[in-house]
């Protein structure tokens, strides 16, 4: 299993849409 | 702290270093939004009494070992049983706290608590009055005769049997009226044991929520930083994202800090509108636990030029994983093709065996990187920021933030 840490999330808006069973990224958000 | 030039971006290196200054928000702060810092850094306010000294990058890479132990113990257990065979995994422990706080509100009248927050587990808990053994915290303890709306359960009722279904764990119950106890172990042996019990949390003045079922911690230990407790959450179905469903629809959203010395955000329920895209990727949980947000990864590219494939069983996002693992094979190549790229600088054995391509910057303020992409299933491109490609180990040694899993049948 590979795993995505939060070194890579950095500043990018992670969205946890757990009923629509998507997640979402947009840059630069903070 | 960054540009982008000629396909690359600029990266400023006193960026990734450890700050002693807080810096302004830049974020405009609402009261949707939680304000979410480093646990190590300078903005974690209460850093300032000193109680808990900051790990060093080896000490925090040694915990973030420990922690993708247990996730990858914890998933291979689950795949495996679904084969009905038998591994030597441990068991019954789940991951380490994870490296991002907020404050949240608990209790009335209502105390203000700094809480880690980790999309990797499930049962929200505080340290406790009476507390038999705890760990340094730099807030006062929480006080649950203190607060009006703080109940504990029996052993014997159905809220304690929704905490027997999430953790595993059968409760001994020698009585009826016996109090309904929690436990969690994590990954480096760091644990929380108390009641079990539920009380008034606050999120902001609008969003208040009675009732929610949390550990009351009477016996706790491990490198909290300082912290209060933990904000789980995770797919089970005691997390806050669970336990809050009906009102934000099970939608969150978190920007991490670019810096220790700047701060970022969570939100929840569905955003205000907001400038630039947000680009989605299928959310996919059949080969994984039902613990994990997991993602379908399908290579990484550099410079928008595709050097890895994976193949893997799967990718799962995690907020308290620090440095990103990859399958040994995936890894190697983008080791390799990153190599290439950065030849202009020196590069140096790594004093840390977890990361092995290294960098010496000594004299540059700046300096020049490759635009690293995540490709996922169904055509998604998501480009890091340039913070989210090296990790600092000191003042001139910064690491590819990448690691490669042992081997790919592991």
């Amino acid at each position: 299993i590979a795993i995505l840490g939060n070194v890579q999330q950095r500043r990018l808006e992670v969205v946890y849409d757990i009923g629509g069973q998507r997640v979402g990224f947009r840059s630069a958000a903070c | 702290g960054t540009a982008t030039v000629s396909g690359h971006h600029t990266l400023q290196l006193s960026s990734l270093l450890p700050a002693t200054v807080c810096t302004h928000s830049t974020i405009v702060e609402n009261k949707k939004r939680l304000k979410v810092v480093d646990k190590h850094g300078p903005c974690f306010q209460l850093h300032k009494n000193k109680t808990s000294k900051a790990p060093t990058p080896a000490e925090i890479l040694q915990q973030d070992e420990y922690r993708v132990n247990s996730i990858q113990s914890h998933l291979s257990k689950n795949s495996i049983e679904t084969d009905a065979t038998t591994i030597p995994a441990e068991s019954g422990e789940t991951i380490g706290s994870g490296n991002y706080i907020v404050t949240v509100g608990l209790g009335t009248p209502k105390r203000d608590l700094s809480l880690i927050f980790d999309t990797g587990s499930d049962v929200t808990w505080t340290q406790c009055q009476p507390c038999n053994a705890c760990y340094k915290q730099n807030e006062p303890l929480f006080d649950p005769s203190k607060s009006t709306s703080y109940a504990s359960f029996s052993c014997t009722s159905q809220q304690c049997s929704l905490l027997t279904s999430s953790t595993g764990k059968t409760q001994s119950c020698s009585s009826p009226a016996s109090p309904c106890q929690y436990g969690v172990r994590y990954g480096d042996r760091s644990y929380t044991i108390g009641d079990f019990g539920k009380e008034r949390i606050t999120i902001n003045q609008s969003d208040v929520f009675d009732n929610f079922l949390f550990g009351c911690g009477h016996n706790n230990q491990g490198l909290f930083s300082g912290a209060a407790g933990l904000l789980a959450l995770g797919r089970g179905e005691l997390s806050f994202v669970e336990q809050t469903a009906q009102k934000y629809n099970r939608i969150f959203s978190y920007c991490l800090p670019p810096t220790s010395s700047s701060s970022g955000f969570l939100s929840f329920g569905k955003a205000d509108k907001v400038s630039g895209v947000v680009n989605y990727v299928q959310l996919s949980s059949a080969s994984l636990s039902n613990s994990f947000y997991g993602l379908q990864l399908e290579g990484i590219s550099i410079n928008e030029r595709r050097v890895s494939v994976i193949s893997s069983s799967g990718t799962i996002i995690d907020s308290g994983t620090v440095i990103t693992r990859l399958p040994a094979s995936t890894y190697r190549a983008l080791r390799y093709e990153f190599q290439q790229q950065m030849k202009q600088y020196i590069l140096i054995k790594s004093p840390v065996s977890l990361l092995d391509t290294c960098y010496d910057f000594s004299g540059n303020d700046n300096v020049e990187i490759p635009k690293l992409s995540l490709l996922f299933s169904g055509g998604t491109t998501v480009e890091l920021d340039s913070t989210g490609v090296f990790y600092a180990l000191s003042e001139s040694q910064f690491c590819l933030a990448f690691a490669g899993n042992s081997d790919n049948t592991e």
